[in-house]
């Protein structure tokens, strides 16, 4: 997976 | 993208089409808060900044513009919208001056970036962590207030609390799965806080869908 960040939450 | 991610995300789009529905359907907006609405749409307005910003997919931009769009045609529907208007009973939507749910999320934010160090957006990206964690509250008042639920208001509700209660599984499945995943600890308190509001909620909604009755709360 390429994300790791919980900004690119809704 | 995981699996309670996603339902979450599209349990949070439910909820806000069945208000919709209720709004429409009805053409009333008695048990329903207007200030839970307008405190969303700031949080929408204030997370979402990085639409100009950053590109993240197709999904999620849809999603945050379909969040912005809907809770501003829900506001404007309460607000301007006959009959519907007429229907909305500020006086039983008193519980929370906006200004008392702002300020402090506001000042928690400029705290958190005492620790964090300063960054425009990072300051309006915490202010709507917070600020979303109590948005919900003036609407669970209006209910208390109202007692007897309707059964589209209801749902809305129950559709809110699981996107939120799935939310804090994805939060730990992307712990376990994700190389490098970085925690956010101010989203993981914001949302437990948030998801506990609804506990009490669930609670009466479960027992009136196991009893099949009408959904009241208790006084």
């Amino acid at each position: 997976e390429e994300d790791e960040d919980a900004k690119d939450e809704l | 993208m995981n699996i309670f991610r996603l339902v979450g995300d599209l349990c949070h789009l439910a909820s806000i089409l069945l208000l919709l529905l209720k709004l429409r359907a009805s053409k009333n907006a008695s048990g329903i808060s207007l200030k839970t609405q307008e405190l969303f749409l700031a949080v929408f307005v204030c997370r979402y900044l990085d639409l100009f910003t950053t590109f993240y997919s197709v999904y999620n931009s849809v999603m945050k513009v379909l969040y912005i769009a809907l809770t501003a045609l829900i506001i404007h529907m309460m607000r301007a919208q006959s009959p519907i208007r007429g229907t909305y009973d500020a006086s039983q939507d008193t519980f929370l001056h906006v200004k008392y749910a702002v300020a402090p999320c506001a000042a928690l934010a400029a705290l958190t970036m005492l620790v964090q160090g300063f960054d425009v957006r990072d300051l309006f990206w915490n202010f709507s962590i917070y600020l979303e964690a109590i948005a919900i509250v003036p609407q669970l008042i209006v209910l208390q207030r109202y007692r007897e639920v309707e059964n589209l208001t209801g749902h809305y509700i129950f559709f809110l609390g699981a996107y939120r209660a799935l939310y804090i599984l994805n939060w730990i499945y992307r712990s376990f799965h994700e190389r490098g995943y970085k925690h956010h600890y101010v989203v993981y308190f914001a949302g437990i806080v948030q998801t506990a509001l609804y506990v009490d909620f669930f609670y009466y909604y479960a027992i009136s869908k196991y009893r099949g009755g009408k959904f009241s709360l208790p006084s």
